[in-house]
């Protein structure tokens, strides 16, 4: 199994519907300060069900919403899609190709889908379940937070390796 | 669950080690339960970790004393210990070169293209060296004030910072 | 000394405010005291410090969702508004340039420059730019594992830190 | 007033004594990883009084002295001196130089030095007050803690802007 393309509209910075499609191998990303680099984290994790405004940056899970610029209005809405290669069938589902999204409005009304269906987060976090995706695994290293299991006191450390492993 | 945590602790040692000594090209690292005291057998329940690393040509000290890109690198070394033991399809690093040399940047490169037999790596990075082992580069700009745009990035001409081809 | 600080938060407010423009080319920065849920005046003797900061082109926002080399311009922009309101023979900067890209770097360089007139600046850096402002460069090695020595960099050849001379 | 020369001899990884010529402008400090930057930075911070072993990156103040390397045994001594120019007389005493010595044994026996004459830390503090020079002013930027203020809570920044200023 393996990521094959996320879509971003209204997420963030990326006020335009804007696709990044993934290869085997190393994916780079790059660009100035500001441009939206961790902004492209923050969707993957949003998208795999990230609960914590805080860990993507936000003081409240509105703060995902594009609120405009100098030149543009904010959007009523975020909506991410990550689309997986399933033709090994790591996914317990029969498409060799699943999309997971979500939705945030401006009313506060939240959605998630799977291949295009309503679901609950309930449901894509058992889908993921035993694949080693989700937002809990030790597998997406924030801006920054590279040195935290250094920094973190021996008790600290244990509920982290816990969590991770 | 305790024979659980047990497994992977032991697991995540052993790749600490070999990670440790790779990416360092020497010297010694290991992942200790805390005793109490430093005395009797550590409570495998609820004892603490303990991280020691020892640069090549280094006398062992408290990791505190490392250097900004010597604890850098030892934690990758962790994180990818970790995550050789719970492997991910993919795994997503923010910038986790920005306090290495070159020398360092390298050998971190290395490391990461060992790990594609079994998982896609998302890299975001500044570092030029970082981008030549890319098998896809993305650039990201806002050449419209606050509004993200993906570009395609040409490496043979200057820094894709300053000029990016639009795709 | 409810007045000595009213009198420096007034000082640092204004560096900040015109540090900020001239680091980021626009856009707009405050510090303020905090109310009671934004409402009435605040505390002098008590109340919080919040920071405010719309980079060009973008709409304000908390400055949690800013990018990590905003960050560190707008923390920079601070650090030099208190250094200025509270000046010193002398300023040390360790890497402080680590996140920030060519163009942000170039502005951070050209900055530091400015201060010159009143105090030496002592700057710890991987970046190249960064070196290039230096009047005067050292490198530091470790020739002899785990010692280190102070050499001479020449700076018309590659990276001062893979081929320094021997002084 | 300006910064002229730093001596290490003995202090973290520089065994051999070294010396750093300071000129008004710009000095850069360049090298690879761990070769002993920053410990300059710990060095003037030592010499100026840093009472915290932490604030050095060490466990405790015994971590400064040179502990011995692959090829070399520990020192018994650390210390540092930092020269100052005092051709302006910004510094209260009559010498056009002054010159700031710290040794640390390892017995735990500890001396500070004014123009090679043994005082107190109480007596290199009141050479510097209001001279905008010592371990609180704001001037020194430790690696990794340029967004400290950032990061802070408005209470805590309150705190630290009340030290500095
Ligand atoms: N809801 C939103 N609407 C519009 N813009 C937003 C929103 N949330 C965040 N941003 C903007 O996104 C920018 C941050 O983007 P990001 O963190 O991805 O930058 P980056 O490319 O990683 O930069 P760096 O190299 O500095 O780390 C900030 O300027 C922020 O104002
Ligand atoms: N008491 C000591 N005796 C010997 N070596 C020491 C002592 N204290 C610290 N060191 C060593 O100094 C090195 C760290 O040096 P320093 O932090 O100055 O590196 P640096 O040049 O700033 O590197 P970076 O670019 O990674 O930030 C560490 O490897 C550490 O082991
Ligand atoms: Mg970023
Ligand atoms: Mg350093």
């Amino acid at each position: 199994m393996f990521l094959k393309r996320l879509t971003c509209q209204g997420f963030k910075s990326f006020a335009d519907k804007t696709d990044f499609d993934f290869m085997p191998g190393v994916t780079g990303i790059v660009g100035p300060n500001g441009c939206g680099k961790s902004n492209v984290v923050d969707a993957i994790k949003w998208v795999l069900g990230e609960q914590s405004a805080r860990s993507l940056r936000g003081r409240q899970m509105m703060d995902v919403i594009f609120n405009g610029s100098g030149t543009r209005r904010s959007s009523g809405v975020a909506q991410v899609d990550l689309v997986f290669d399933n033709a090994d069938q790591t996914l317990p589902c029969d498409q060799t190709e699943v999309t997971v999204s979500r939705r945030l409005y401006r009313s506060g009304e939240s959605e998630y889908l799977l291949n295009s269906q309503a679901c609950r987060l309930k449901d894509v976090r058992e889908l993921f379940l035993d694949t080693g995706v989700g937002v809990d695994a030790y597998s997406i290293i924030e801006q920054g937070k590279v040195d935290v299991l250094l920094q973190a006191n021996p008790a600290e450390r244990r509920i982290i390796f816990e969590e991770a492993a | 669950s305790r024979k659980r945590f047990e497994e992977t602790f032991h697991q995540v040692r052993t790749h600490f080690q070999e990670l440790y000594r790779k990416l360092f090209g020497g010297g010694k690292a290991d992942i200790l339960l805390e005793t109490t005291d430093g005395e009797g057998t550590p409570d495998i329940l609820e004892a603490g970790i303990e991280i020691q690393a020892r640069p090549p040509g280094k006398e062992l000290q408290s990791i505190s004393l490392l250097s900004g890109g010597e604890k850098t690198m030892t934690a990758i070394a962790l994180l990818l210990a970790i995550f050789k033991s719970r492997p991910s399809p993919f795994a997503i690093l923010d910038e986790v070169d920005a306090a290495l040399d070159e020398a360092n940047n390298e050998r971190f490169n290395r490391i990461v293209r060992e790990f594609l037999t079994e998982s896609q790596f998302i890299l975001i990075t500044h570092s030029k060296r970082t981008m030549s082992i890319a098998d896809v580069l993305y650039g990201v700009t806002m050449q419209e004030a606050g509004v993200s745009k993906r570009v395609a990035v040409r490496f043979d001409d200057e820094s894709p910072e300053s000029k990016p081809a639009v795709a």
